[in-house]
């Protein structure tokens, strides 16, 4: 399962 | 950080700063497509539910309640407080024709089956066409403000910067989100025709009308 990506983005 | 996205970020910021006093100041939300709006302030609520769960940096999350907070704001003055001035009747664009089909990619489309994510994924591809409504009404009504192109031209260079952002990402760190990146060119494409008046026009002085 695809770790859900870390948002650092606005 | 680099930046390209610190420029994004500050011209997304100057977008939303611009439009908030151009309706507090002249005290009219006249040409102002109140549905877009409504489009981005759910596009905030979506992809920052993550402010609950998790602290990436001041800047992050400061940014993120400023956003949230101008944009509701600014939905309030258009629907209340000016409401008066709000010009319904060219702000006639189907939103349910924009938001059903992202809500059913995000479902479809999306880097890990879990509310938030899918809810993130939703307020990419939401945000991507949220700007179709305001677009829509400048071409019904054959004209904008300069007050408000020069709104329009800090909200589409904001995606622009955030284009170049990914590819010094992917160049330099290996990152890419392929979600945000097409979403992103889709979002940025939708600006060029207005990107292109408002160089040969706005920037010259002139006002921007659309030949009726």
């Amino acid at each position: 399962k695809k770790e859900a990506a870390m948002k650092d983005e606005l | 950080m680099n930046i390209f996205r610190l420029f994004g970020d500050l011209s997304h910021l100057a977008a939303i700063i611009i439009l908030l006093l151009k309706i507090w100041k002249s005290r009219s939300c006249a040409g102002i497509s109140g549905k877009s709006q409504i489009l981005f302030a759910i596009v905030f609520t979506t992809r920052y539910l993550d402010l609950l769960t998790s602290f990436i940096s001041l800047y992050n999350t400061s940014m993120k309640m400023i956003y949230i907070g101008c944009s509701y704001a600014t939905v309030y003055l258009i629907y209340a407080k000016f409401r008066a001035t709000y010009d319904g009747n060219h702000d006639s664009f189907r939103v349910e024709f924009l938001i059903v089909p992202v809500g059913g990619l995000a479902v479809l489309i999306n880097h890990d089956f879990s509310l938030l994510e899918i809810l993130w994924t939703f307020s990419i591809y939401l945000e991507s066409v949220a700007i179709l409504p305001q677009l829509f009404m400048i071409s019904k009504t054959g004209e904008a403000e300069t007050i408000t192109t020069h709104y329009l031209f800090c909200q589409g260079l904001y995606r622009a910067l955030y284009l170049i952002n990914w590819i010094w990402r992917f160049y330099f760190e290996g990152f890419f989100d392929m979600i945000a990146i097409v979403a992103g060119v889709v979002q940025t494409i939708l600006y060029c025709d207005f990107f292109y008046l408002y160089v040969t026009k706005v920037l010259k002085g002139k006002k921007l009308s659309l030949p009726a």
